[in-house]
Formats: C-alpha cells, structure tokens, sequence
C-alpha cells in the first residue's frame, strides 16, 4: 500500500527540504520504492540530488500542468529504489497559472491517481507559503509531516499551520491525516530550545516523532555534493538521525 | 533624505525577520526616525516587537487596500523613534486580490508617498517567495538588503534574486539598488561556511557588508519576549553586530 506524504511548513528554512531529501534516501535504502516530487520552484531538493535546474527535460512543470506522463519526467537517483521528478523555475509561473482553473487544489492528485502502483512512498517537498502548490500537495497526500525548528518563529505558525490542515481536511481531502511532528536543527545545548521541545511535547504529544535530528555541518554541507546526507557521511550523527526516521515511520507503518 | 529598504531573499529562513526587527530598532537607538512595514503574513516582524497579531486594530492590510492613512495602522514601540506598522493574517488574501488589479505592482509604492518627510529609514521586511507582496516591496524601495546564510542551498538561489531585481529595475523601478549583502547566522568554526563567505565576497565583493551577523541564541530567544534583541540583551554579540550595521549603514548614507 502506498503512502504520499507532504512535507510542510509555510515557516522558512526549517529544514522540509532536508528532511524530503533525506527520508528519501533513507527509505531507498530500506529498500522502498520512493518518488520525490520537488514541488518547490526554488528547485533546491532538485540540487539535493545534483540535478540542475535549468536542464532542458521535462520536470514537473510538464507534469502537472503539461500532462506529460510521469515516466518521462522522472529521474533515476543513484539507487533502483529512488526516482526524483525535479522542479524548474516555470514552476512558479504554475501558481498563477492554476488560480483561474476548475478544481485548481487538486490537480496533483489527479496526476498522481495510478502512481500508487509503482511505489512504497511519495514524498513531496513544498515551498514555504500557504500557496496553491502547497495546497495542492495536501490535498494529493494521505498525511503530512511537519519539520519544526524548536524556535520562536517558528512554532509560532504551528497554530495557523494546523488550522490550514483543517481547511483541507473539510472541503478537499477528508482522509488527510498529520504524519507527524519532527523537530530539526535541534541543539539539545540551547536551553530555549529545549523548553520548546518540552512544550511541543507536552501539547502534541503523539503526533511528536520519537526521532529528533540534530544540528550537523554534514546536513548543510552534504547539497553541496548534490548527495543526500548518508551518502556524504553515513556515520554523522545527521544520517544515524535521518535512519532512525526513515525506521520509526515503516514501523508505524506495520502498526496500522 | 529618507531612504527605504526592502529585505529580501525567497529562500526561507535566512534572518530577513531578524535583520528587520534588530536593524529597526539599532537605528532607532542611534536617533533616526524609523517605520517599519511587517509585508509578510507570517507576522513574525510583528511578534518580534511584541505586537499581537490578531490584533482588532487596523494594520497592513488595512493601509495597502483599505486605504486607511498611515497614522491610523502605526503603533510607537519603546522608543519615539520607532513606529511599527503590523502585518496580519488576511495579508495573504492581499496578493490573489492584487493580482487582477492595473498597476498592480506599485500599491505599496503609491501608499508609501509622503511617509518619506516624517521618517529617515523605512524598512519592508518580507515573505519568503517571489510573489506580489515582495514585487511591491522592492517597487517602493530605494534600495534592497539581502540576508544571506553561508549555506548552499541559500547561496543557489542568489542567482534568481539577482535577476529579479534586475527585472524590477528594468521596468518599475529603475533606480532600485543593491543596497548590500549581510552574512546572517555566520559560524565561523564551520569550514563550509568560511569557504562560502569567501566566495560570496569574491563574487560580489564592495556590496557585502563588512559587518557580520554571528549565530547567537540571544538573537533567536528576543523574539519570544517580544522585544529586539539590544532591548533584550544589549551586551550580545548579537546586539554587537546589530549596532555594527546600524552604523555602517548610516556611514554609507553619509557618503553618498
Ligand atoms: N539537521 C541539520 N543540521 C544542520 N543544517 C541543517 C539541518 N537541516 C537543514 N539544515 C540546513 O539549514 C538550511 C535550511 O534548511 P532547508 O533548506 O532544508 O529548509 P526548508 O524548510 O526547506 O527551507 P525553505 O523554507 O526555503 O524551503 C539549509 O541550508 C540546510 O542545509
Ligand atoms: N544571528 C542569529 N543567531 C541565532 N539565531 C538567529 C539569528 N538570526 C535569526 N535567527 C533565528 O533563525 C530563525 C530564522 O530567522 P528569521 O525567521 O529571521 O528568518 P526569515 O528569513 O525571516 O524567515 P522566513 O523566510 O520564514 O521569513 C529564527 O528562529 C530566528 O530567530
Ligand atoms: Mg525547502
Ligand atoms: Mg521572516
């Protein structure tokens, strides 16, 4: 059974294309079948994976809005298990593009209708905004998984951010159901992060994952080398992390 | 002479907020007449200064399509010398609304005419993403500030930024300028990061600025108490660089 999983949060830099770059890779190497769709214009889980932005192939822009079929923009990455459709700088013309349309929130999940089949887990990685594309991502997915830094800012758009789910949730995708919490960048030496930490806990409780990943420079650096992180530096305490993650949701996965 | 500066960069999380609450109030210290306009939905400007933000009080929204008059949306913060104008959540209905209107980039720009003779500074701090709210801010700028973390995902999108601006330049607003880059949330014992300010200064050379914005927690922990972080902890090295700017910014505007 396959699983589409949104990674979201309209608060930026709080580590969704860390976590959509990494839990790729390390459900591949779980061996799950894995898509990655980069629904972000900024096109930077593209660049995770050393694909460049401005390549002259179809990308998702001519899969969501071209009808293009899904085998001719999807990507092959390093591994059997792991195909990535990259996103291009006409992605961001796709939002205006989309607000005049019929049913414009739902125009991913038709495109992926079918692509069940052929995979264990799709992962779409979203910009930070409460946008169209973002929209459409949560209403193409079966759950979401929200990063959160342990930071003022950031936690202070949890709230807005959940309303949002409910919005989807009445009108557009009933099933759609919160995967998770997963607190990133965490440094567990930073007593406001931790008292964050705590509180996330104490009202999130479940919906908290087990799994914290830490600040790690080879988190950061790893996009450099177009690679995700374990296969830059499969021992840093950032893969382990990413591991441990990938672990916790095929368990949970079994649970249900 | 008033000057406004619009702080800018689509990649999420970088340190626009922060540049934007700490640069306010450090120029307000150093008695300048300072407005500052929360462009970004998120509100995260406006908690910054301990600004609620559902607040019943008129606010952005209000004076940019409500045409509500400036003095009506201000609130004075702490110091006379600092007024806040905040943002709130139906901002993010302002872009969809603005998007089939004439001229629909120069709102901003228009509303803004006349604010100039009561300030010296005025400062847009904005969302993260390329969308209306941003094109208006950089139309109804003097100049833009770009907060840039040395990290590779955020330098990848330097590129686009800078055609941006010069698409704006083009068009709306030939005599926007690149007012500097400010390395944000710098960590000097990072060998990635050193490399890349290297780069960056390389590259780009007289427009960085010569300060530095160091990652320190009092930095990240002010805006829980509602207050920039020289009004939270003036001894910081965070305070430090805020000021350090402040002053480099008013020597530039010197010598111009
Ligand atoms: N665990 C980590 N340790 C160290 N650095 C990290 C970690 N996770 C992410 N980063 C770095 O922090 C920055 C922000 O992360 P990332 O770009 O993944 O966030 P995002 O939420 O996708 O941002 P945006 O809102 O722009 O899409 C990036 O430079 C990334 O490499
Ligand atoms: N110099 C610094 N040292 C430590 N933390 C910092 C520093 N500057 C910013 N931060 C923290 O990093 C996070 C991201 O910064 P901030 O929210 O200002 O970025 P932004 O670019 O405005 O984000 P967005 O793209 O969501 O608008 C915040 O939690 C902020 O408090
Ligand atoms: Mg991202
Ligand atoms: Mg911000």
């Amino acid at each position: 059974m396959s699983r589409t999983i949104a990674i979201v949060n309209q608060k930026g830099g709080v580590g969704k294309t860390a976590t959509a770059v990494n839990l790729a890779a390390t459900l591949a190497a779980c061996e799950q079948r894995v898509l990655l769709l980069d629904c972000d214009p900024q096109g930077n889980a593209s660049t995770g994976f050393g694909l460049r932005k401005n390549s002259p192939q179809p990308s998702l822009y001519q899969f969501l809005i071209g009808h293009n079929p899904l085998e001719q923009v999807v990507r092959q990455i390093i591994s059997p298990w792991l195909h990535v459709v990259p996103s291009s700088p006409d992605l961001s013309g796709a939002e205006i593009e989309l607000v005049n349309t019929s049913a414009r929130e739902s125009w991913l999940r038709k495109r992926l209708q079918g692509a069940g089949s052929s995979y264990d887990y799709i992962l779409l990685d979203c910009p930070p905004s409460l946008g169209l594309l973002t929209v459409n991502a949560k209403v193409a997915a079966d759950s979401v998984l929200v990063p959160l830094q342990c930071e003022f800012y950031a936690m202070e758009g949890m709230s807005q951010l959940l309303r949002t789910l409910e919005l989807v949730r009445r009108g557009l995708n009933p099933a759609l159901q919160l995967g998770g919490i997963l607190l990133t960048m965490f440094d567990a030496t930073a007593p406001g992060q931790v008292q964050i930490a705590r509180e996330v806990r104490q009202h999130l409780g479940l919906k908290v994952f087990d799994t914290v990943i830490p600040r790690h420079t080879a988190v950061s650096e790893a996009p450099s080398f177009g690679k995700p992180v374990i296969w830059y530096d499969l021992q840093s305490t950032g893969s382990r992390a990413y591991m441990q993650l990938a672990q916790e949701i095929l368990r949970k996965k079994e649970a249900n």
